[in-house]
C-alpha cells in the first residue's frame, strides 16, 4: 500500500492577504504528517501529527486562531476515528485546551465513550496530565477583529464564514 | 475548521478534525466536528473523510457518513465527494469541504465554497490547492 495523507484548512472565504499564509500552512502539515505515514507509523499517528499542526498554526480555525463565541471566548471541538476498529473519541465545547485533537485521541483510547463535553472534558483534559493553556493565549488579533466586526446588529457571520449561496 | 485523512502502509485508514467552530456563534453551540458521521468517519472497508463548512447544514445529512455510504456502492473518491456536497447544497444550502481517501489510497479534495485550502502527499508528491480547480504540485 502506498501511504496517502490529505489535509484541510477550512472552507470558506479566505481574505486575499492570508492565502499564501493558509496555502502554506496546509503543505507543512500535509508534510508532517506525511513524514511519520514514511517512518512507519500509523495512520492515526499520522493524522493527529498533521492536525496538531494545524491547531498550532494562528492561519487557521482551530487551537490558536480559532474564532470567538459571541461572548468573544474559544470553545473547541474534535474528534478522531480508527477505520480498523471503527473506535472513535470527541470533544466539544472545550476550552484552555492547545491541542484538542490530542484530547479527542485519549478520549478514544482511555475511555469507554465517544464524546466528553465542555467542563467534563476539561476535567478529563486534568485527569490525562494534559496541560491547561490560559483562553487568552489561543486568541489571535484577527480573530478578535472578526469578533467585534460580527458584533454588528445586520452582520451575517455564516455569511461572513462561509461566503454566500452561488 | 482542521482536518486529515490517511491510509498508512498496513492499508488501515483514520481520520481527525479540529476547530474552533462558527464565527460569533452562542456560547455552548455545537457543531459537526465533534459529531461522528458528521464532523468525521473513517472505515477500514470505504475510506475516511474529513468536513469543513457551515457545521448545522453537513450534521444534517450527516456528510462524511453520506460521502462513504456512495463509495461503499462503489463511487470513487471524488465522485462521491461532489455527491454529497451538491446533496448538502441542494437539500438544506449548505456549502463546505471535505478531504477524503479510499482503501486503495485514492484521493479527493473538493468543495463548493469559494475556496478551502488543502494538501496530499503521496510518493514523492505534494498536491496542493486553495481555489477551485487549482491542483499545483511539488517534490516532498
Amino acid at each position: 500500500m502506498l501511504p496517502v495523507l490529505v489535509v484541510h484548512g477550512g472552507a470558506g472565504q479566505i481574505p486575499k492577504e492570508r492565502v499564501e499564509m493558509a496555502s502554506a500552512g496546509v503543505r507543512a502539515a500535509a508534510r508532517a504528517g506525511y513524514a511519520v505515514l514514511q517512518g512507519g507509523r500509523s495512520s492515526m499517528d499520522a493524522v493527529v501529527e498533521a492536525v496538531t499542526n494545524l491547531e498550532n498554526n494562528p492561519s487557521f480555525n482551530a487551537g490558536y486562531g480559532s474564532v470567538l463565541n459571541v461572548k468573544g471566548e474559544v470553545e473547541m471541538d474534535a474528534i478522531v476515528m480508527d477505520g480498523r476498529t471503527l473506535a472513535s473519541g470527541a470533544v466539544s465545547a472545550v476550552r484552555n485546551i492547545a491541542n484538542p485533537i490530542q484530547l479527542a485521541r485519549l478520549v478514544m483510547e482511555q475511555t469507554s465513550h465517544l464524546c466528553l463535553t465542555a467542563g467534563g472534558a476539561g476535567q478529563f483534559a486534568r485527569a490525562m496530565g494534559m496541560p491547561e493553556v490560559p483562553g487568552d493565549s489561543l486568541i489571535t488579533e484577527y480573530a478578535r477583529m472578526r469578533w467585534k466586526k460580527n458584533l454588528a446588529p445586520n452582520a451575517n457571520p455564516v455569511e461572513s464564514q462561509m461566503g454566500k449561496m452561488g | 475548521t482542521v482536518g486529515a485523512v490517511a491510509v498508512d502502509e498496513d492499508g488501515n485508514i483514520a481520520c481527525a478534525t479540529s476547530t474552533g467552530g462558527m464565527l460569533n456563534k452562542m456560547e455552548g453551540r455545537v457543531g459537526d466536528t465533534a459529531c461522528i458521521g458528521c464532523g468525521g468517519y473513517a472505515d477500514n472497508r470505504a475510506g475516511a473523510v474529513s468536513p469543513t463548512g457551515h457545521g448545522e447544514a453537513i450534521m444534517k445529512v450527516t456528510l462524511a457518513r453520506l460521502i462513504l455510504f456512495h463509495m461503499a456502492q462503489g463511487m470513487s473518491p471524488e465522485e462521491a465527494s461532489d455527491l454529497g456536497l451538491a446533496t448538502m447544497k441542494e437539500r438544506v444550502e449548505g456549502l463546505g469541504g471535505v478531504v477524503t481517501v479510499d482503501p486503495q489510497g485514492r484521493w479527493a479534495a473538493r468543495f463548493t465554497s469559494t475556496q478551502m485550502a488543502w494538501a496530499a502527499a503521496q510518493g514523492g508528491t505534494l498536491h496542493f490547492g486553495v481555489f477551485s480547480g487549482e491542483d499545483v504540485t511539488q517534490d516532498i
